[in-house]
């Protein structure tokens, strides 16, 4: 299906160590 | 036990991989080569790291712009997957910028991303934010005026996200009104 996200799924995201 | 390093954690794909385009209005060159293609991203740990490594909106200088779109999609009315479609138009009056323009805009990404138009988030193209004296602009851009259900759609869940009254109007425009306009008002195709 689809993958849809909710902003506050997203949010939880925001500060969260990651890489690119 | 030892960290896993952070490129081998699984991250979230998102549904589509994005682009986000840079515009920097520089007069002595061509429109074309002030539009240029940052980076490309496709989960939501990687949107993050962009989005908060880069500058505000509202702190760019007038005339900049960004956009993120679809990846394959480019920036502008011409592209085949823009030409038959339109905007959700969201105008910002200055003293707005410092209050509201960053929300806005961050709000409008989360929708893209994370697909919250439903069965219509395939309409989406992308979005705009235009930084300007005179006053910003964020613009959703879908692919086909004449998908009114997804349209519309679009249009009502973008406004609740945004968090507007529902005496606030906003208006999409179809971009070959906004092109081919005389005045400095395109006529809106819909309104929500």
């Amino acid at each position: 299906g689809k993958k849809q996200y909710d902003r506050d799924f997203l949010l939880g995201f925001q500060f969260m160590p990651a890489c690119i | 036990r030892d960290v896993m390093p952070t490129d081998q954690m699984d991250k979230h794909p998102l549904q589509n991989r994005w682009a986000l385009w840079f515009f920097k209005n520089d007069k002595s060159k061509i429109w074309q080569a002030n539009l240029r293609l940052v980076t490309k991203f496709d989960t939501v740990e990687d949107f993050w790291a962009l989005h908060n490594h880069i500058q505000l909106a509202s702190k760019l200088t007038s005339g900049c712009d960004y956009s993120i779109f679809k990846d394959g999609i480019e920036p502008m009315w011409e592209d085949n997957k823009n030409k038959r479609g339109g905007r959700w138009l969201i105008t910002l009056p200055k003293q707005q910028r410092r209050t509201d323009l960053d929300h806005f805009w961050l709000e409008t990404l989360m929708c893209l991303i994370g697909e919250a138009f439903d069965e219509y988030s395939d309409d989406v193209c992308g979005a705009v934010i235009n930084i300007r004296a005179k006053g910003d602009k964020i613009a959703l851009w879908t692919k086909e005026t004449e998908n009114k259900e997804a349209v519309i759609h679009i249009g009502r869940v973008y406004k609740e996200r945004l968090g507007l009254s529902s005496k606030v109007v906003i208006g999409y425009q179809a971009h070959a009104d906004t092109a081919t306009k005389s005045s400095s008002i395109a006529k809106n195709k819909f309104v929500v």
